[in-house]
């Protein structure tokens, strides 16, 4: 791994006493491979490695630790600060219903996120209530009908009418019924996709959400900047939520992610079950990414 | 004048980005960045014929036999479909099935997904949408069981194919590996003679962790083949060059869409051509 790899790099430098342009070289390579392999969108893993650098060369190398866990920590220190320290917890509206709209790519976990978010609601004396508007995918509707069943959570649902004319409704039905937190799930969808696109941005104008979420598998290659970069540009994003954390995948995603547009992290999902849902932790994941 | 010819740097450089922003990895990249280094000394080329060299050379690492799903008339063939969760296994079952059907196959869905909320309801959409039947239990039910009954089903009716949607599972979790691996033993002992295809779905956007899906599903079930969906958007789905490395996977069919008709047989120019445009 690349603990070990540095650890021989600095074997060479060790006892020179302090990181320098020239003995930094070989260690950078390494680390850049080690992000490549992780997802680390390859801009980012530039911009990243030249801060790094410039971070590390001049340090004097502490007498107590190699030289290899220095520049380790370094690395983890720097990606701990870019991806936390921000507001990760779920903001509020002065004015009920607070409306959180869930957004992603087709397959990412919008609607079992949803369900869960909904559940960590009710769980702290809240009212959630989940609305459907998802009227494409085949069995949506009954998906997160079968979910909130399953949490004892109200979905509001008007069948395969328009989104916009569904999540109008919901907020009425909101109010009438003393629900003071609205989640919406929509349909997966790719931001190239004009159409769809335009269609969030009108549920957007309509409901006027506290929260946009954006929802991402954790398991996203390079086109994670592409794709969190326009859904950002559409919508103005409030935050991410990473999933499939529970599988084994390094989640460099999440780094790019922040990287290109400084929206925080807000929670990781770890699994199928609806108390799968942790508040991010930005130490996590940068350990998941050095491997 | 010396017969070296000496690739221009900026363009290997300007390849290796494309490569790297396409998820080929940087294992896979140095390999073939290497590889065309090692093309360009010995054949001595002049720079216009790099980039068809690399193109060549991709293609060539990509295409093999058995790229094509082929029925076997004389016999009940069946296709089980697998992957980690939502990757389209059960859009893309519904758009074989379709594809099947029109070319007039007798075919027959399995709802083996009885743990996700909704799950059957959504393939039961698409047997409707592909006008094929569909054999399903109730919700939590065993999903081996329903294997069983479909095997059972399909010999009875001398179906042409079965076609088997599975839950979505990480590779990670052996107990979910276990129950596909149950599974496949139902088929092999209640379809000794059937003609398998065991098809990976793998979604586009997946990055270098698509590797080791191919490989922990492969050990686990042997796979016959990959199915790459959503290549409708801007994922260039590079992984499968290191799969195609490792294990000698074929890509079968790409999915380039949510629409029944979205399916495509794999093309590996195509593909290539998609990378670098
Ligand atoms: N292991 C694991 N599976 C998850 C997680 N989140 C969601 N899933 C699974 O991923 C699959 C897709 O989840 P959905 O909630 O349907 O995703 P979606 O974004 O709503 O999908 P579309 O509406 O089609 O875009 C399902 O099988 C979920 O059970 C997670 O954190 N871990
Ligand atoms: N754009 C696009 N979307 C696709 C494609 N294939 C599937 N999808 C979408 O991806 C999402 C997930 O598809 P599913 O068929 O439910 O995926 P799955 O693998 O069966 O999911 P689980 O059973 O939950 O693991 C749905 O919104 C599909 O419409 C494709 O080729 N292109
Ligand atoms: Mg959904
Ligand atoms: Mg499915």
């Amino acid at each position: 791994n690349l603990s070990d790899k540095l650890q021989d790099v600095f074997k060479k430098i060790s006892g020179k006493g302090k990181i320098s342009e020239e003995n930094i070289t070989e260690a950078i390579r390494e680390v850049r491979r080690a992000l490549l392999e992780a997802d680390v969108n390859l801009k980012v893993v530039k911009d990243f490695i030249n801060n790094v650098k410039e971070q590390a060369i001049g340090q004097e190398v502490i007498k107590s630790i190699s030289p290899g866990q220095q520049f380790i920590k370094i690395i983890s220190d720097a990606m701990i600060e870019l991806m936390g320290g921000e507001n990760q917890t779920l903001a509020t509206s002065e004015k009920s219903p607070t409306v959180y709209m869930m957004v992603g790519l087709q397959g990412s976990g919008k609607t079992t996120t949803s369900a869960k978010l909904a559940l960590n609601l009710r769980k702290q004396g809240k009212r959630p209530m989940l609305v459907a508007a998802d009227i494409y995918r085949p069995a949506a509707i009954k998906q997160l009908e079968v979910l909130g069943k399953q949490i004892n959570i109200p979905v509001f649902s008007l069948g395969q009418i328009s989104p916009v004319e569904i999540v109008t409704k919901s907020l009425v039905f909101a109010k009438e019924n003393g629900h003071d937190y609205i989640i919406l799930d929509t349909a997966g969808r790719l931001h190239i996709d004009v159409e769809l696109m335009d269609e969030l941005v009108k549920i957007k104008q309509v409901v006027n959400p506290t929260e946009i979420l954006l929802v991402v598998d954790s398991m996203i290659g390079q086109d994670a900047v592409k794709m969190s970069e326009s859904f950002n540009e559409y919508l103005n994003i409030t935050g991410v939520i990473a999933t499939k954390l529970d599988g084994d995948t390094r989640g460099g995603a999440a780094l790019s992610i922040k990287a290109v547009t400084g929206k925080p992290i807000k929670f990781m999902a770890m699994g199928e079950k609806l108390d799968a849902l942790e508040p991010f932790h930005p130490e996590r994941i940068a350990s998941r990414i050095l491997g | 004048m010396h017969g070296k010819t000496k690739i221009d740097e900026d363009l290997l450089e300007e390849i290796e980005e494309i490569l790297l922003e396409s998820d080929v990895g940087i294992q896979m990249t140095d390999k073939i960045v290497g590889k065309l280094r090692e093309l360009a000394k010995e054949n001595r080329f002049l720079p216009e014929e790099v980039m068809p060299s690399l193109f060549d050379y991709l293609k060539s690492e990509l295409s093999m036999e058995e790229e094509r799903i082929i029925v076997d008339e004389d016999r009940l063939n069946i296709i089980l479909m697998v992957g980690v969760n939502g990757t389209g296994k059960t859009t893309t079952t519904g758009k074989i099935a379709a594809k099947l059907s029109i070319s007039d196959y007798s075919v027959i869905l399995a709802a083996a997904d009885t743990f996700r909320a909704a799950a059957i309801e959504q393939l039961e959409v698409w047997s409707q949408r592909a006008n094929v039947p569909l054999i399903k239990h109730q919700e939590n039910s065993d999903s081996a069981a329903v294997v069983y009954d479909a095997i059972k089903a399909a010999n009875a009716r001398k179906t042409n194919v079965l076609l088997i949607d599975t839950a979505g599972r990480l590779h990670n979790k052996a107990h979910l590996m276990d129950e596909l691996k149950k599974i496949r033993r139902i088929i092999d002992s209640e379809a000794p003679n059937a003609k398998l295809e065991v098809l990976l779905v793998l979604d586009a956007t997946t990055g270098q962790n698509g590797l080791s899906q191919a490989m922990v599903f492969k050990e686990a079930v042997n796979l016959t083949g990959i199915v790459l969906t959503k290549l409708d958007g801007t994922a260039k789905g590079g992984v499968i060059f290191a799969i195609k490395n490792s294990l000698n996977l074929p890509i079968k069919l790409v999915g380039v869409g949510e629409g029944l008709e979205d399916l495509r047989d794999f093309q590996p120019q195509i593909f290539i051509d998609a990378l670098f445009s």
